[in-house]
């Protein structure tokens, strides 16, 4: 069975991307089949797994507006192991307001997700969606298609303000469009030790979400923010390093966690 | 004549709040009249302004749907000074999908914020927005009302993948809604100079905008990230700091710069 993952948050810059990315990089070299579906328009996730995405190369947006199927569009990383992607482009930024008034406009991921997931040959273990920084439909579309979330949560002030927007949304995503959503996942990343700020927002996330949050935390690490540059993962860019060994326990750890889904 | 201008920039996490919240208050400091308009759904300028904004409180959501004015919903920060805010509440996520079929729907704030300025009573030397990181409505709504944008850039990998997209919804602005926009300013932040990533950002940047990048670099410091759990600004709270001495520097080079405009 495909577990089908959302990376989202709304705040910006909390690392829903180097998650995707890491997680996905971290779960291919244990032997994991895994698709990567860039659902945000400036595509960092398909520039870090080295995949051109400039706007004459169809991606999820030529997919949802049912221009092209999913396995028209996707690519090999560079990484090693059985890591795709389905990239975005720049069209994707207008998406939004296109497909507002389409029918079952918050279905339309998830319908190309399931057909393409039916065919025999396309067998995946995972599948992880990077979302842009908003709660408006391209997010609300992963979370349709999606049985979880992962949360990643920056160790910083801001982390927690708009916790109660997300959670509103998933409630109605749940209550309306997707029964089978849950929250599985939060994972505390950049973490400073030199804050007190880092430790307490901590803190604060594990009394409020106690069986969502991961054990294994991710530092904030020069390394990590520098293997993009080189268009890897902060795995197979320097295996040894702090960055990766964090990334690969906080992965494993949650291939380990079997849920309701 | 007041300085309207938008702090944007879709990539998230690059110091879009903080820079809205530390150029306020630096200009503030120097004795200017600054008013702060939060944008952004989630509130962070709001709250490190020390401003309540539960959903109860009326901010800019009831006053672009026209339920508010601005003199109506604005209240002075905690900083010291002539520094105001209109903030933003959880009723904003939604306003984006509510005012798409609005006549007008890109002039909203433009039309409120001309209305209020032009009262002799309100007067200011500066107006800030802070943007959410999409390039929406929202953002458009604040590209419509300024006559600069102040585009913050993170010194990392990623900070340079979005700039097609943002001058390229800027020069549609320009085109038919607005001829008067111009990005004014660019702003280099969080440069950590343990990395040659960044010197790397942060030079291109300079190669490709040498008139619009200022002179005055931001570091990445530990205490401009705790400013805000203190509900305070960091001129505020450790003036004497390197990211206070920074960004006033910063917001002084920028008001020093007189343009077309
Ligand atoms: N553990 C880490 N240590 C150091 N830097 C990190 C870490 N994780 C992410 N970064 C850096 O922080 C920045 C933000 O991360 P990233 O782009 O993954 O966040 P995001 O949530 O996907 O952003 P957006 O909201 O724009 O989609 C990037 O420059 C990235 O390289
Ligand atoms: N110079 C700096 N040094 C250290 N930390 C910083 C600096 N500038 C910003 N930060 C921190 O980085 C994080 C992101 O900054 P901020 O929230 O201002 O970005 P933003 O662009 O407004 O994010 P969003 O896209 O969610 O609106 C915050 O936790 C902030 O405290
Ligand atoms: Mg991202
Ligand atoms: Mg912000």
């Amino acid at each position: 069975r495909t577990r089908v993952i959302s990376v989202s948050n709304q705040k910006g810059g909390v690392g829903k991307t180097t998650t995707t990315v890491n997680f996905a990089a971290a779960l291919a070299h244990a032997g994991a089949r895994v698709l990567v579906i860039d659902l945000d328009p400036q595509g960092n996730a398909s520039t870090a797994l080295g995949i051109d995405h400039h706007g004459d190369i169809p991606g999820i947006y030529e997919v949802l507006i049912g221009e092209a199927s999913l396995a028209d569009v996707i690519k090999p990383s560079t990484e090693p192991g059985a890591l795709f992607c389905v990239p975005s482009n720049i069209h994707l930024a207008g998406a939004e307001i296109e497909i507002i008034d389409r029918e079952r406009r918050e279905f339309l991921l998830r319908a190309v997700l399931e057909k393409f997931l039916s065919d025999p040959k396309q067998s995946f273990h995972y599948v992880l969606i990077d979302c842009p920084p908003s709660l408006g439909l391209l997010t609300i579309n992963a979370f349709v298609a999606a049985q979880e979330v992962l949360l990643p949560i920056q160790c910083e002030y801001y982390a927690l303000e708009g916790m109660a927007q997300l959670l509103d949304t998933m409630r109605r995503i749940q209550a309306h469009l997707n029964p089978g959503l849950t929250l599985s996942t939060i994972l505390l990343t950049m973490f400073d030790s030199r804050t007190r700020l880092a430790q307490e927002v901590a803190d604060e996330v594990r009394n409020n979400f106690p069986r969502e949050v991961l054990a294994t935390i991710i530092p904030r690490t020069v390394r990590v923010s520098e293997a993009p540059s080189f268009g890897r993962s902060i795995i197979s860019h320097d295996p040894g390093s702090l960055g990766a060994v964090s990334y690969m326990e906080a992965a494993y750890e949650m291939a380990a966690r079997t849920g309701p889904w």
